[in-house]
């Protein structure tokens, strides 16, 4: 564990617990796109299946089990909460995620470390949070105003993923035999992701007009 | 080809 990986995990663990708060104290999860968060849900569930099988820390395990609890208990209420599911953009939260599951799956089947139950899912996992952002970002687009909640849940998530970035660099040169090629390139196909969005977020900020992203 | 040892982070 180093600072940055630190940084990463307390900035993850704080973007959900800000969705978390938005959902549960306003009711509303206005501006969230249900598709973007069972994707997440998806790839905890299926990256975290070695809590049964493994033993790393005690940190490792509790951040586990807040990441499953919290991704499922997000898409419970956005779906099923009386209240909270009626602020649903769903006429404008249109991204078709299950054509997203499809390939990240085919590829985790051909790109892997180790051709076993397990590792395959994990492998499906990373590719799965490179593009889990992209139906909220369409989202993003479409819905008029980015409220404050939601823009500082994906600039929390961008922080997540930049730190883990510093993180990989800092383990590249402080340990020995430290490369991931698969979690790296998926990685930086994520971070990529979210420059794109942070770029026209900023300038949409700094003219205060509607956050208006390239077809 | 990855390095050695199981997924420790997150």
């Amino acid at each position: 564990m180093n600072i940055f990986r630190l940084a990463g995990d307390m900035s993850h663990l704080f973007s959900i617990l800000l969705l978390l708060l938005k959902i549960h104290t306003i009711k509303s999860c206005a501006g969230v796109s249900l598709k973007t968060q069972e994707l997440y849900a998806l790839v905890f569930a299926t990256r975290y299946l070695d809590i049964f099988t493994g033993y790393i820390s005690l940190y490792n395990t509790l951040m586990k089990m807040f990441f499953l609890w919290s991704s499922f208990t997000i898409v419970w209420y956005m779906r099923y909460h009386n209240v909270v599911r009626r602020s649903y953009d769903k006429d404008q939260d249109t991204f078709r995620h299950y054509f997203l599951i499809l390939p990240c799956f085919i590829l985790a089947l051909l790109v892997h470390e180790k051709f076993t139950f397990l590792e395959v899912l994990w492998t499906f996992s990373l590719y799965l949070e490179a593009v889990a952002i992209l139906p909220q970002l369409v989202l993003l687009q479409r819905t008029r105003n980015v409220d404050n909640l939601t823009g500082h849940y994906v600039f929390f998530l961008g922080a997540y993923r930049s730190f883990y970035i510093l993180n990989w660099i800092y383990r590249y040169f402080t340990e020995q035999n430290y490369y991931k090629w698969i979690t790296w390139i998926s990685g930086l196909v994520q971070t990529a992701l979210y420059a794109d969005f942070f770029y026209y977020y900023v300038k949409s900020w700094r003219n205060s007009e509607r956050l208006q992203l390239p077809a | 080809n990855q390095g050695e040892g199981p997924h420790d982070e997150l």
